[in-house]
């Protein structure tokens, strides 16, 4: 089972939409896909039209009193199920610190549910806390969608000073532009002097456009319910690019 | 002192640029002003040129080894103090969870400095952990940005159904919206209807702006670099309808 994990410490980026429409296209593509919506919030579950769980789990799973394999539920999809967020999830570095192993409990709870699944992909909240050091410990690739401003290039050269003094060899950064408009100069500048100075970033970007946020609408991808718009266009792109990664 | 903090479980709706922008406006009004960057991220931190503390922290306040009046620095602004971002708060959760008062460490960490300042601005990251519940029960306003959008109105939704399970009674809700956008539909459609449903929702509205993004650029809130921009008046007029509710 590959892992990827979109992530940022900067919040409102795309980390969700990247997740929800990637996890719908490597299902329609025939790999065996899990969502994990790690983020309290549970916008990837909203999207699916999953109920999130309450209440139930955090605890119960550290303590091995429950397995995450009972949490899974199907989608609409054919191929994709989704890990409903969980809001006892909010205090998972609590949970997490007073375990032997406290940033491989994410790996320890994925290992008996690993051999059914060809692909898992966790979208989690915004921060840089014992829960993205589990994160960190357990994907195999970081999909990091960076809005082309300041702000958030910033938090890209944060990542990887983190990353200079506590190396995770094994763990791929893919980060590539997200919410990109053309009409600003600030964008368009980004985007041309930043591939520069990073070559891990992706040929791919994903424009801002009405539609994906109509994804609250519709309550599914927008690859889903607008195949040929231009963000439906570029995600495709996105995942072939990401799946050469493999 | 009054406490304000900016906050939303949302990432990237504009907390932090409301939270630098009213800072430095309550400051120019004369209120001795602190702003409090509590995320980790530290982009308020960087908006004011103040280079974020790397790892001194939460264990030693946690521990009462050190006092927060120690972290306190002056900005290039009159009248307006910041505590800049520290890593180390990343693991505030783990640390705050050790202690006799989990979730009342933030107030017993401010009670010193409480008769030195008239008002102080919290700004944190996207959360609803243990971070979030020290900062609902050391403030008494929270101000709350929605982009008009699905899923950003529906963390408000989730705000409320928090409280009302957890009620807070000494706290105020202050939701506007920010970055709104009148080209998009669903940013009008909701818009209009949300106010009906949620009374509390403040007049004034921010409206998604270029010369806000160029605050990345300038390290320092529009209102000072733009004051007559669309964006800087609308803060102001922010700050005027805020400054009612003290
Ligand atoms: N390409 C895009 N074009 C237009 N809007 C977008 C695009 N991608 C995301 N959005 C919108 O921007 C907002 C933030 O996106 P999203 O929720 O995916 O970000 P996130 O990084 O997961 O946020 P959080 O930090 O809250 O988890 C959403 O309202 C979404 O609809
Ligand atoms: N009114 C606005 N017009 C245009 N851009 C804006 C506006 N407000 C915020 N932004 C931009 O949107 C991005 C998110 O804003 P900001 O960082 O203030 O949000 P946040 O809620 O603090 O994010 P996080 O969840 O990462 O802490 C920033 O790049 C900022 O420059
Ligand atoms: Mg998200
Ligand atoms: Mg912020």
């Amino acid at each position: 089972m590959k892992i990827l994990a979109t992530y940022n410490i900067k919040g409102g980026v795309g980390k969700t939409t990247t997740a929800t429409n990637l996890a719908y296209l490597a299902a329609w593509e025939g790999y065996r896909t899990l969502l994990w919506d790690l983020d309290p919030q549970g916008a990837a579950s909203f999207y699916f039209r999953i109920k999130p769980k309450l209440e139930t789990g955090v605890r119960g799973l550290m303590r091995k009193k429950s397995a995450l394999d009972e949490a899974v539920k199907a989608t609409d999809f054919e191929g994709l199920d989704l890990i409903p967020a969980d809001f006892s999830f909010r205090n998972f570095d609590i949970a997490a610190s007073d375990t032997k192993q406290p940033a491989k409990q994410l790996l320890r709870l994925l290992r008996p549910i690993s051999s059914e699944y060809d692909l898992l992909i966790i979208d989690s909240a915004p921060s840089i806390s014992l829960t993205s050091e589990n994160i960190f410990y357990a994907a195999d690739m970081l999909l990091i969608p960076l809005i082309p401003t300041t702000l958030s290039v910033r938090t890209y050269y944060q990542l990887l000073d983190y990353f200079r003094k506590r190396p995770a060899q094994h763990l791929k950064l893919l980060p590539f532009f997200s919410m990109y408009d053309r009409r600003r100069a600030l964008h368009r500048e980004i985007m041309r002097t930043l591939p520069n100075e990073f070559r891990e970033i992706l040929n791919t970007s994903i424009p801002n456009a009405k539609k994906v946020e109509r994804m609250g609408l519709e309550r599914a991808p927008v690859v889903h319910f607008a195949p040929q718009s231009k963000p439906a266009r570029a995600y495709r792109k996105l995942w072939a690019e990401v799946e050469k990664k493999f």
